[in-house]
């Protein structure tokens, strides 16, 4: 790549990976195939240091703002956020459906979360994505592993702390492998809080 | 190897320090 690798800036706080804000927006009736969805995503930049997320976050539209069905994507530097990327797989993503109003405030404390190293697992996160839709928004975080049993209980361990959910949120697992066979991210099986 | 951990309160405190601004 002949950009500039990005690095934290004097007196700045590195984080342990560099990462990278994406948007998406679908258009409705068009196909989701893996072509028109990787034209639709834009990589909006790439960060290094706590500060320097402060400063793409603090001037980014937050999702309850958001109109349409958009979609906001935080990645692991190099990792397309993509079930087909290599990184992803053989991964998978826990998936949270919110009410609507929930999402602005689950979206930051979910990428603190990450940001922050807190889920203890390693270099098996992915990223994490907000999808805004008109009756419900998602979130969901991804992983390495799908097959990693261990992982996936302490990234869903983690999230029912940091996100502070409502009872009876409902929270599912999916495989990409499952997602990109069925071209739907959100089904399969369910487990409610 | 070693991680670099924040938490919440950290990050946060980050967001109005001088050098973020």
């Amino acid at each position: 790549s002949k950009r500039k690798a990005v690095v934290p800036g004097l007196a700045e706080h590195p984080l342990q990976y560099n990462y990278t804000f994406w948007y998406s927006r679908r258009t409705l009736g068009c196909p989701t195939s893996s072509q028109s969805y990787e034209q639709n995503i834009k990589q909006i930049g790439t960060f290094a240091s706590v500060e320097q997320f402060w400063r793409f976050y603090s001037h980014m539209v937050r999702p309850r703002d958001l109109t349409g069905h958009s979609d906001f994507h935080l990645f692991t530097e190099g990792i397309k956020p993509m079930g087909e990327d290599d990184a992803s797989k053989n991964g998978g993503k826990w998936i949270i459906r919110l009410r609507k109003g929930l999402a602005s405030r689950c979206w930051e404390n979910l990428i603190l979360a990450m940001l922050g190293e807190q889920f203890m697992v390693g270099e098996e996160i992915c990223g994490a994505v907000v999808s805004v839709h008109f009756q419900e928004d998602i979130i969901s975080i991804w992983n390495k592993t799908a097959s990693d049993q261990a992982t996936t209980a302490r990234i869903w361990d983690m999230l029912r702390r940091v996100l502070n959910l409502p009872p009876n949120t409902i929270m599912e697992y999916k495989t990409h492998t499952d997602s990109i066979k069925d071209n739907s991210s959100f089904r399969n099986t369910k487990i409610t809080l | 190897g070693t991680r670099i951990i924040y938490d919440r309160k950290f990050l946060m405190d980050c967001r109005n320090s001088p050098v973020t601004k």
